[in-house]
């Protein structure tokens, strides 16, 4: 399977979704 | 989609399986008559000496085994408990004198803190926790993650230990509006954590801050899914699920453990990688474990089944010994070994 199928990857996901989450 | 992209791991018959990949190192006796119901290894700290103990859990006792050499072992302490019956073994990563065990019926009622204190060294149980308890793992940095109520009443707990066990600080986790079933540590990015849920979603939380920070919906197919493994590599979170209620199909034979790989910015999932029960071997999933990449089961028919996730194929079967099924299988946290326990209480350890 492709990995393109699950969207644009961020090596940085879990700073970036702790960011965006109300606190 | 999951199953129409998912790469099936090999079914190479029975008979190709190489049963040298256990070897029997050694053997705990139990005594008594009582039922087995958790095994687990951990390193235990004896006069200042850190050692790899072996704890294994019948309904009414719990007792710590150390290593008298590499085949022998000495029961050295042992807890009872004669009021709730002992359902599993937590162990709490990176403290070295105290493990929790989880108490109750069929569903979770206490969860209590084993300890030897040094100073007497007798045995001693502390209640951390108590009511209707849905999940609970032991987590790094001496912390224990706990989930009480379901839905909205939710509380998801972490205590954190002292290094000697003995004191504790409290925190709460933003809970989903989902009933949890499992957490999971992710391996690979430090402070997550990963839950699934009673409606097939998978969450996962900020440890250090208690945000939810994403709640993921995966296919039907994954339902009441336990995640036994998470790991964060390239910006994609792989996921190791087991499926108690997998059904059987011609395409892809009996499927027992599941890798999952997620995006967790874009929530979208596809399986990757099927592992299913060699041709010729029946059963179903009953229980199992996961470190690094082999993955253990105990099917219904009595027998252990090994899978490499990284081969992707089932490596080892271990049938019943001495007519006994087996009920319950650990790697150990200490090495390399399997921790393979029956019904009556005996622990057999096989290196791997």
């Amino acid at each position: 399977c492709s990995t393109a199928d699950l969207g644009p990857i961020s090596l940085n996901w879990f700073e970036e979704l702790s960011s965006e989450a109300p606190p | 989609h999951s199953t129409e992209q998912t790469e099936i791991a090999d079914l190479p018959a029975c008979e190709s399986l190489n049963p040298g990949n256990l070897q029997l190192i050694s053997e705990l006796k139990n005594p008594s008559s009582s039922c087995s119901v958790d095994v687990s290894a951990v390193w235990w700290e004896r006069a200042g000496t850190k050692e790899p103990c072996i704890i294994a859990a019948c309904e009414d006792v719990v007792s710590l085994w150390k290593p008298l050499n590499s085949v022998q072992w000495e029961k050295v302490h042992t807890w009872h408990f004669t009021e709730v019956p002992v359902l599993q073994i937590v162990p709490v990563p990176d403290v070295y004198n105290l493990v929790c065990v989880a108490l109750g019926s069929l569903e979770i009622r206490e969860i209590r803190a084993l300890l030897c204190p040094s100073d007497n060294e007798s045995e001693k149980q502390v209640l951390l926790k108590s009511g209707d308890i849905k999940a609970v793992l032991g987590v790094t940095k001496r912390r224990l993650v706990s989930s009480t109520g379901t839905f909205c009443n939710q509380q998801i707990q972490i205590m954190t230990f002292a290094e000697d066990g003995s004191s504790k600080d409290e925190q709460l986790l933003m809970p989903p509006d989902e009933t949890i079933l499992t957490f999971a540590e992710v391996q690979g990015t430090q402070e997550a954590l990963l839950g699934t849920t009673t409606m097939n979603s998978i969450v996962i939380w900020n440890l250090k801050t208690g945000q939810l920070l994403k709640k993921m919906h995966i296919d039907d197919a994954y339902q009441a899914a336990m995640c036994h493994r998470a790991y964060s590599e390239m910006g994609l979170l792989f996921v190791v699920l087991s499926h108690p209620c997998a059904r059987e199909s011609q395409a892809f034979g009996s499927p027992v453990f599941q890798l999952l790989v997620i995006n967790p910015k874009t929530a979208q999932s596809v399986g990757v990688l099927l592992c299913s029960l060699p041709q010729g071997q029946a059963g179903r999933f009953l229980e199992g474990d996961v470190k690094d990449h082999v993955a253990a089961a105990i099917l219904t028919s009595g027998t252990i089944a090994i899978w490499d996730l990284l081969l992707g194929h089932c490596t080892a079967l271990l049938p019943p010994v001495s007519d006994q099924s087996w009920s319950l299988v650990k790697w150990s946290g200490t090495d390399s070994h399997l921790l393979a326990g029956q019904k009556d209480g005996n622990i057999f350890i096989y290196r791997y």
